[in-house]
């Protein structure tokens, strides 16, 4: 099943690392300038879960009000004989319906990537119309992996986008900034 | 099924990217002074798949011989909301049995990484036993994806390490010279 390995993968080789690290590389961040971020409480990875797995390289792309703002500072691991691997997050702006600016770090479920270009090869073995089932079934195993782990506890965001209402002008920013 | 997965995963979204690139990466390099890469023709990824899923971190620990000599130029590239997501090999000189050196680029195939940590979750759904079976089945699947592939063709080793014998001293120094 390959959504249930995809979910594993992305957790234990991926959110696992990188969510306890937030907060620390967050506070180093000078470009904030002493700006807050959005929401109460410690640093969120917001993650962007596209029904259609239709992973944009860039979200202003999507949603104009979704800016790029800078990098956070790198993590760097020696992994599986790749050394100094590096781990780098974005922090965005995020402006809301009443063109008040939301800071956080965010990104698309990168594995989503995956699931979208096995769909347009044959020999991968599924098609666009088991995408969808696949994309709920990462959600959900992510879901229940995250709530059961004591590591990421509080530390991430999982925002489902419908396309149904992508081509609504300011969708994206709307759902970050709500969750 | 995990294997399947984690194969195309590996391929599509690191493979196919850092293959193409690997010859150039390694002609900027001044670390080199000359030297010769391992082997005729194009500039490989040595990619080594232990049966056992056991990845280290750093291949020195299995095998004084292999030595990591220098970081390749990174790739940089925006992905999935990740601006300037950094992809950086790593180049390593591996000693022969008669002590002459062989420069390559080298690494553990991550994904087998997520595999071992799979086997010792329980909720993930697959245990020891079944681990053996999910290792062979990527690299069958990873070798037949790379078989196909027009961008990769003849830019890779694939390295199948056997657990039987990683107690011998140089075995895995040994194993990379004759790939
Ligand atoms: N957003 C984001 N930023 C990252 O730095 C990152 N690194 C991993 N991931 C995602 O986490 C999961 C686990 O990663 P793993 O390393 O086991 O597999 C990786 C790994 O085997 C290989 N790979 C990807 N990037 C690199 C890299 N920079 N160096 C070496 N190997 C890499 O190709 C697989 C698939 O990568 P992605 O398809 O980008 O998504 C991965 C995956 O879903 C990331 N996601």
């Amino acid at each position: 099943n390959v959504s249930h390995g995809l979910a594993w993968s992305f957790y234990l080789g991926y959110l696992k690392l990188v969510l306890p690290h937030l907060q620390k590389s967050v506070e180093k961040l000078k470009e904030l300038n002493g700006a807050v971020l959005k929401g109460a409480g410690p640093t969120r990875l917001h993650i962007l879960l596209p029904l259609n797995a239709a992973v944009s390289s860039r979200p202003e792309v999507d949603d104009p009000n979704v800016r790029f703002h800078a990098h956070l500072p790198p993590l760097e691991v020696d992994r599986a004989g790749v050394r100094g691997r590096v781990f780098k997050n974005s922090l965005y702006k995020v402006m809301d319906a009443q063109g008040k600016p939301h800071f956080c770090v965010l990104e698309y479920a990168t594995p989503l990537l995956t699931l979208h270009q096995m769909s347009h090869e044959s020999s991968a073995g599924f098609g666009e119309a088991q995408r969808r089932h696949q994309v709920l079934l990462f959600y959900r195993t992510l879901r229940d992996i995250l709530e059961s782990s004591l590591q990421c506890r509080n530390l991430y965001r999982l925002i489902l986008l419908d396309d149904q209402r992508t081509h609504e002008p300011h969708y994206l920013s709307t759902e970050i900034v709500r969750h």
